[in-house]
């Protein structure tokens, strides 16, 4: 259960900033 | 009762505070268990070294367990107090805070369906600025005709002028004259053709 | 609204549970537990207890001092610290993950789509713009195309009517 919500709050933490930086990156390549 | 996983300061501190508590506890008992072991060896070798001596190391086992239970009892209590302060004071994000990583769920709170009339509206602003994009391309294109035909045009104009202009040159100051002027100058002309064919027969005659 | 920090709060608990604990296995208890021993050896006795509470207080600690190193527990209680104390006006409780991930990255990204759809409406504004010129200047040119084609039509019939008058002329010019 520990690990569990380790893993997953570890998630929350960093993959929106992971999945943020395709977005820019797709916005960037959308504008040039 | 059910359990607060902490997810929110798991998310912080990247354990859990109950683990993180488990671990102190556990270290803790440990100590004082490797403690206790080492005051009853140390008994031990004492009464080892006193001659005659009739406390058995099962007394001592004895004793040593009966201090340990009552220590254990208190320890376990004592921690179980401070786990709470731990957990209530140290190791918890009070319920108002925001972790600096979530700021823009406060600053840009944006539902789902917003999120996709957002991105609609980017899609059709794209369409829209492909479309001028083309309308430029369509534009530039008609201006780049335009100053064709109109340099053509001039080249007519100016063809009209240079036709004006040659009659300018012979004296005459607009065209409708330089054509009388010719067409008089071509009549002298034929006169004096004339006449030269009239002498030219006299000669002959003669 | 002086708060202590979460650190000395963290080493002031430790020190109380082990004033509490060491108070609770107090000598007195110790000496009763072992009763025979102590009878035969107090010296012994008090010192044995005192070596325990000093190597028991001393484990505890450099535990406590592991777990602060090995989780760099002091800097990440401080920058706790310095989140609570920015959000110390805030009263009502604040935003919690929803336990839908799709849900709570719309938040996420919103600044940049918003920002995305600023630039491009921007830009689009801007052709519209240009564009509106680049009109502008076709209408003028087309008026101006227009006019030199009058131009040259006025010309031409001129020409034309100068050609049929030349033709008079000559005919007239011609008569015997």
């Amino acid at each position: 259960f520990d690990e569990i919500i380790v893993d997953l709050t570890t998630k929350r933490k960093q993959y929106p900033r992971k999945i943020l930086e395709c977005v820019i990156k797709t916005i960037k390549a959308q504008h040039e | 009762m059910s359990v607060d996983p902490m997810t929110y300061e798991a998310q912080f501190f990247g354990f859990t505070p109950q683990t993180c508590m488990l671990r102190i506890y556990i270290a803790f008992q440990d100590y004082l268990f490797e403690v206790m072991q080492a005051v009853e060896q140390v008994i031990l070798k004492k009464l080892d070294g006193i001659p005659g001596c009739e406390i058995s190391p099962v007394q001592i086992r004895k004793c040593t367990e009966k201090f340990l239970c009552f220590m254990k009892g208190r320890f376990d209590n004592l921690f179980g107090k401070m786990e709470e302060l731990f957990l209530q004071l140290i190791l918890r994000i009070p319920p108002h805070i925001l972790l600096p990583e979530d700021k823009c769920q406060e600053s840009h709170p944006c539902s789902e369906e917003e999120i996709q009339l957002l991105q609609q509206e980017i899609e059709q602003l794209q369409e829209k600025y492909k479309t001028e994009l083309r309308t430029r391309e369509a534009l530039l294109a008609e201006l780049e005709e335009q100053k064709i035909v109109q340099a053509k045009l001039r080249q007519t104009l100016t063809l009209f002028d240079e036709l004006e202009n040659v009659g300018r040159d012979r004296g005459t100051n607009d065209f409708r004259e330089g054509l009388v002027f010719l067409v008089q100058n071509s009549r002298k002309l034929q006169n004096i053709r004339d006449n030269v064919e009239r002498e030219s027969k006299k000669l002959k005659i003669s | 609204s002086s708060t202590i920090s979460r650190v000395k709060l963290l080493d002031t608990m430790v020190d109380t549970f082990l004033q509490k604990l060491v108070a609770a296995g107090s000598y007195k208890r110790f000496s009763d537990c072992y009763k025979r021993f102590y009878q035969l050896q107090p010296d012994m006795t008090q010192r044995i207890y005192d070596k325990f509470i000093t190597q028991l207080q001393a484990s505890i600690r450099e535990e406590i001092c592991e777990i602060k190193e090995e989780g760099n527990l002091e800097a990440v209680l401080n920058s706790l610290d310095k989140i609570v104390e920015e959000g110390r006006d805030r009263k009502e409780p604040a935003w919690r993950p929803s336990g839908i991930p799709e849900k709570d990255l719309c938040s996420i990204m919103a600044p940049y789509f918003l920002q995305q759809r600023d630039t491009l409406r921007h830009h689009v504004q801007k052709q519209e713009a240009k564009n509106r010129q680049l009109a502008d200047a076709i209408l003028a040119g087309r008026k101006q195309v227009e006019e030199l084609q009058l131009q040259i039509q006025a010309r031409q019939q001129a020409f034309q009517a100068l050609h049929r008058e030349q033709r008079e002329l000559l005919a007239v010019l011609r008569e015997p």
